[in-house]
């Protein structure tokens, strides 16, 4: 089974 | 004070379609150069990005930059009342609480005027950085759509995976599993129905299709997607306007 990443492991809240 | 008129509503109507689905709150910053928005679903998995250049109007005045939280909702509600071959222009004041909409019919002198309360909306702007993509695809809008629509019945994940000679879209669920797979191929007299294929290095990437059925809604603004895939971040999949675009990020999921 695969698991969903989210947004915020990538990019910088500003 | 901002003056944006669309020389048709059905511009509008049609980017608004295009991602309310998986947003709702919306701030909307509008500039001397046009207007952009961004917002993340609630799950923090999607986030959409909205630029309309100023190209996009018919005409166009911002005096300062202003920000509009719009309640998508409520702004789909007054975006039916107009028609789409109606102008619809935009006013809001440098600091305002509201904004008007004007839908107008030049041949029969129809003016229709109302007014849309703003939301505080309370959001993070996620920055995102100039990415290396390794793969880059274009094709038909309606190919795309088609595939995710007929493959997301069988399986709640969808897996592009891109080599240098084609493109495979798949699925596996309780019930069975599909796949679809595309060569690329250039067709000189409809542009259009190209697919374009730019690889790198081979990406294999998973997606929940409850997503990609959100960003299939923006093919009401762009016979074209163009999707942009790598193995470290997240896809991109961008629709052109005549001047701007809109972009869904969304990001991938992996084995555990």
């Amino acid at each position: 089974n695969k698991e969903q990443t989210k947004l915020v492991q990538y990019y910088v809240k500003t | 004070m901002l003056e944006a008129k669309f020389e048709e509503a059905s511009l509008f109507k049609r980017i608004i379609d295009g991602f309310k689905d998986c947003v709702q709150l919306v701030n909307f910053q509008c500039k001397e150069d046009g207007i952009i928005a961004q917002a993340v679903d609630d799950s923090r998995v999607l986030l959409v990005s909205l630029e309309i250049g100023v190209e996009a109007f018919q005409e166009y005045r911002c005096d300062r930059p202003v920000t509009l939280g719009l309640d998508l909702n409520s702004l789909s509600k007054i975006l039916r009342c107009g028609n789409n071959t109606d102008t619809l222009t935009l006013i809001a004041e440098d600091t305002p609480d509201h904004i008007g909409l004007v839908f107008e019919d030049n041949k029969k002198g129809r003016v229709a005027e109302y007014i849309l309360k703003l939301m505080d909306i309370d959001a993070d702007f996620l920055k995102i950085e100039e990415l290396e993509y390794e793969t880059t695809i274009s094709l038909p809008s309606s190919e795309f759509s088609k595939n995710v629509r007929d493959l997301s019945q069988l399986g709640d994940s969808l897996s592009i995976a891109v080599t240098k000679d084609n493109i495979k879209f798949s699925t596996e669920g309780d019930i069975g599993s599909g796949s679809v797979l595309l060569q690329p191929f250039i067709n000189m007299e409809k542009p259009q129905e190209s697919i374009k294929l730019e690889m790198e290095s081979p990406v294999d990437l998973t997606f929940g299709a409850k997503y990609l059925l959100d960003i299939v809604k923006g093919s009401v603004l762009s016979e074209t997607i163009g999707i942009r895939l790598s193995s470290e971040a997240p896809a991109l999949f961008q629709f052109d306007l005549a001047s701007g675009f809109l972009q869904f990020f969304l990001a991938p999921k992996f084995n555990e």
